[in-house]
């Protein structure tokens, strides 16, 4: 990964860690460290639909996880997997040549640019899904540099997407 | 001044996106 893109990388995770904010979930949601457990991503998607992503759903999230990296990693694989399926299954769309994050990096060493690809696999879901007008009006009133990080973003995201 | 028209366009940039994804018709239920 050339410097530069990963520059862009760690501008769009702390543009998306300000976005995950506005959901307002129990955990705190203030720095990467934060975000690492999967917790937070859980409780935001659950949010996004709590339909498909039940109280069973969130149950197989371990909370409890500290430092334990392999507990962290496990719950970032179960929530990868469900961004996954509820694109396919939900929205109805297919991510094709979107560079996975690396949730080993995540859990182990809390890697700023792979938590930023895994926030924006949830943006995607948030702007596509039935409450997609509550999100992107939420968007919309963020910092002007905020939102064209996200709009980038979604971009990125819509050319790697096919129904 | 430049600064504001550059501003004032890149707002409407960013706006008509944004519009434009709350027209987009929404994931089909599964």
């Amino acid at each position: 990964m050339s410097t530069s893109e990963t520059l862009d990388r760690m501008e769009l995770c702390e543009s998306l860690l300000t976005w995950i904010q506005t959901f307002g979930v129990e955990a705190p949601c203030k720095t990467v460290d934060d975000l690492t457990s999967g917790i937070v991503m859980a409780q935001v998607l659950q949010k996004i639909d709590i339909v498909y992503f039940s109280d069973t759903w969130i149950s197989r999230i371990k909370p409890e996880v500290g430092d334990n990296w392999r507990l962290k990693i496990s719950n970032l694989k179960k929530i990868l997997k469900g961004i996954l399926d509820y694109n396919q299954e939900i929205l109805g769309q297919h991510i094709n040549d979107f560079t996975l994050p690396d949730v080993n990096l995540i859990g182990e060493h809390s890697d700023a640019a792979e938590l930023g690809r895994m926030l924006q696999l949830i943006l995607g879901c948030a702007v596509n899904c039935e409450q997609k007008q509550e999100y992107i009006q939420t968007i919309m009133m963020m910092e002007e540099s905020g939102q064209h990080v996200v709009m980038t973003a979604i971009q990125e995201l819509m050319s790697k997407e096919t129904p | 001044d430049p600064n504001m028209k550059a501003g004032a366009a890149n707002e409407g940039v960013l706006a008509s996106f944004f519009n434009s994804l709350l027209s987009k018709k929404t994931g089909s239920p599964g």
